[in-house]
């Protein structure tokens, strides 16, 4: 159910929002 | 000059570049949560970002947006904050120490204060010191772009007023800093992204990287 879903949840799950990717190679 | 382009008290070599000195490794780890053999390591990484387009002691944007997703081109909400808190010096580049300003943040061992307040300047997109319900609105619907989702707008709009109401204590309609501190306070959770494990480990981290480029 997504309407239960606050977005900040998903902004911190998402890959976009993921520094990680520097250190990736 | 060079001098007002180039951090600490480097030294500028004959290609007008700045070549860091032990002294400047050594007040950015005391500035920092990293130790010198850390500073240096990330400046191994930030050499490799900051000449991945543009051979320079800088790291553009496009050099970010290609570190991050693989391409330097497209738009991106979150890029574009994640820059813009990096370029403490707002020059519209981000030189080595706002690099290794900007990630002790994220480094494991980082105050929560610290994570949260970063996390709030990203999250305030048009820096009014509030995080508002169009702010949110435009995050989610980049999200759901990221998971490719299509979602009618009245569940959007759903999202956003719970997203809203879940954090803003003052009733005002939109989230201040005092209401984000005392929220993500209560969900910990929320700050996973404020967080890279990595530069718990950064030295054999990255040396396994240069390791890679010898043996290629």
């Amino acid at each position: 159910k997504p309407v239960s879903m606050n977005a900040f949840e998903l902004i911190s799950r998402s890959q976009s929002f993921n520094l990680e990717n520097l250190f990736e190679k | 000059g060079c001098f007002s382009y180039c951090p600490c008290i480097s030294i500028i070599d004959q290609n007008h570049k700045c070549t860091y000195t032990a002294k400047d490794f050594a007040i950015l780890a005391d500035e920092t949560r990293f130790t010198v053999e850390e500073v240096e390591a990330l400046h191994v990484l930030f050499k490799r970002l900051s000449s991945s387009l543009i051979d320079d002691d800088s790291i553009h944007k496009e050099e970010l947006q290609l570190a991050l997703f693989q391409t330097p081109y497209g738009k991106n909400l979150f890029l574009d904050r994640v820059f813009d808190v990096f370029d403490q010096k707002r020059n519209g580049v981000i030189e080595f120490d706002e690099f290794v300003h900007a990630l002790s943040v994220f480094h494991p061992y980082a105050p929560m204060d610290e994570k949260i307040d970063f996390a709030f300047k990203l999250y305030d997109l048009r820096q009014t010191g509030f995080i508002e319900p169009e702010e949110v609105k435009l995050m989610v619907v980049a999200i759901l772009i990221e998971f490719d989702m299509n979602l009618p707008d009245d569940l959007l709009e759903a999202i956003v007023h719970k997203t809203i109401a879940d954090a803003d204590k003052d009733n005002d309609g939109k989230i201040s800093r005092e209401d984000w501190k005392a929220f993500v306070s209560r969900n910990p959770s929320l700050l996973i992204n404020m967080t890279l494990p990595y530069l718990k480990d950064i030295t054999s981290v990255l040396s396994s990287f240069v390791f890679k480029t010898e043996a290629k």
